[in-house]
């Protein structure tokens, strides 16, 4: 090679006229291109096109000064094209090697996967979201327990006071700032899926002012804490659904013995859940739990107990790392972090299960709502516009796209949910 | 990646007649069973009521 470079002749030549006038006819192609679309969008969105194209100003998160300079760097541009390298395909004779150098780095347990032959996987993408084998994850026999929801360290647990969650010792973020507020009017659907003021407005209903929905959550919601429940139909029966148009597209329905097991143990409360939600009641209590996945973990989750998803949200937000570390020196992380929220209820109350997204995993996939796109260029722009139109009606964006789950069993109004089922996962990029 | 689970359950109560089933004999709630830091599978307890 030495040789090579010193006695090879380096010669110049003149880059062809033609080739640069090229370039610079794709560049004028493109400007035009973007001018027209931004045009168009302008119009579909009833407003007047504008002369000159205006860049959308991307949404920066609020928070410290570790925040704004972890902001400047592209994250989620950097997981994406993580995503993209580890799709590629493995030549046959690497892989083996490749995979147990990468098992014996991250402490991957590889006799437990459902593959023994690690030819089997084309990529580390595959690799990383591996099956287990049956049987190797035994389910705590106590109806009572609260399962791990996946392989990984429980880093916080306890009980919630005053509506904040502790991430780390002395540090907290607020619960709403973590599921989302309770009234969703701002929220769109990034992934076509109604929203319920969606809904009002095709049902003809006119929008709740502040008041009335106060009124309405009276009759219909029950508050603890600064969470709201829609209050359960599931031991009255179909009869008393609420009259409003769900999500068209669940493609995955619920097992029928996932929904008469979630039936039969929500039905087993001594009395109806929600009489112990009044405001005096002191019976119930929010608690917590963070379970972090380390590389080298089992990727899937699975359902920690029986329970009904009502709801989800999607916060598109960033992709920082969840690490432990920058779990103790970044604050708030997990509110500004992307991550699916699932709200819904158990036998004794509100529940919900929030996968958090990081950098160097990237995509969370919910198994039984397709139509979810997380870690998406797609999802950032729908957000960002979204953002936009809220501050133009001058009202705060709360963040999150909703979509319910309510046509998945028209008896629980929700998706049920066995214990131990398994209900997506963490995907790399 | 990361999981945070939010949810309503009983609060444990002092009970000194009942059979302790939780730290400083709380009874009747919900109690961990679980350390921080400590490693967890899935299908292992978390916390029992």
């Amino acid at each position: 090679l030495r040789t090579a470079l010193r006695n090879t002749k380096v010669q110049w030549y003149q880059i062809p006229v033609g080739l640069g006038i090229g370039f610079l006819g794709l560049v004028q192609f493109y400007k035009v291109s973007s001018r027209e679309k931004e045009a168009q969008e302008q119009a579909a969105r009833g407003g007047e096109p504008e002369s000159r194209p205006k860049k959308r100003p991307r949404i920066r998160p609020d928070g410290p000064w570790q925040v704004q300079v972890m902001s400047t760097l592209p994250l989620k541009a950097l997981s994406r094209l993580w995503g993209r390298f580890n799709e590629l395909t493995i030549p046959y004779y690497l892989r083996v090697p490749g995979f147990k150098l990468y098992s014996w780095v991250f402490g991957v347990k590889i006799h437990e996967a459902s593959e023994d032959d690690l030819h089997v996987y084309p990529n580390l993408a595959s690799f990383f979201y591996r099956q287990l084998k049956p049987g190797v994850r035994p389910l705590d026999p106590d109806p009572h327990a609260l399962l791990s929801p996946a392989d990984g360290v429980v880093l916080q647990f306890g009980q919630i006071e005053g509506g904040d969650i502790e991430q780390v010792k002395g540090m907290t973020y607020n619960i709403d700032a973590l599921l989302g507020e309770t009234t969703p009017s701002t929220s769109r659907s990034s992934s076509g899926l109604s929203t319920p003021s969606d809904n009002q407005a095709r049902h003809g209903e006119k929008t709740l002012t502040a008041e009335e929905e106060l009124v309405k959550s009276d009759e219909e919601f029950a508050r603890v804490n600064g969470i709201s429940y829609t209050l359960p139909n599931l031991l009255s029966g179909p009869a008393m659904a609420q009259p409003h148009e769900e999500a068209t597209d669940q493609s995955v329905k619920p097992s029928p013995v996932s929904v008469s097991e979630v039936r039969a143990d929500l039905a087993l409360g001594e009395k109806p859940w929600y009489s112990l939600l009044s405001h005096e009641s002191s019976k119930t209590a929010l608690y917590y739990a963070v379970v972090y996945l380390s590389p080298g973990d089992y990727h899937r989750f699975h359902s920690p107990t029986n329970w009904v998803v009502e709801r989800r949200r999607h916060f598109a937000g960033e992709l920082y790392s969840v690490s432990p570390y920058l779990q103790r020196t970044l604050p708030g992380l997990f509110t500004l972090n992307e991550r699916v929220v699932l709200l819904g209820r158990w036998r004794y109350g509100f529940f919900s299960f929030v996968p958090v997204g990081a950098t160097n995993v990237g995509s969370i996939v919910v198994n039984f709502d397709r139509e979810l796109r997380t870690n998406s260029l797609t999802t950032d722009t729908a957000a960002d516009r979204a953002a936009e139109e809220a501050a133009a009606r001058g009202e705060p964006y709360s963040g999150f796209a909703e979509a319910t789950y309510e046509a998945a069993s028209p008896v629980l109004h929700g998706h049920a949910l066995r214990r131990g089922e398994e209900m997506g996962g963490f995907q790399l990029g | 990646s990361t999981i945070v689970l939010v949810f309503e359950a009983p609060v444990a109560r002092a009970d000194p007649g009942a059979p302790a089933s939780g730290a400083g004999g709380e009874a009747g709630g919900f109690h961990w069973q679980v350390e921080k830091g400590q490693k967890v599978q899935v299908g292992q307890a978390l916390g029992r009521i």
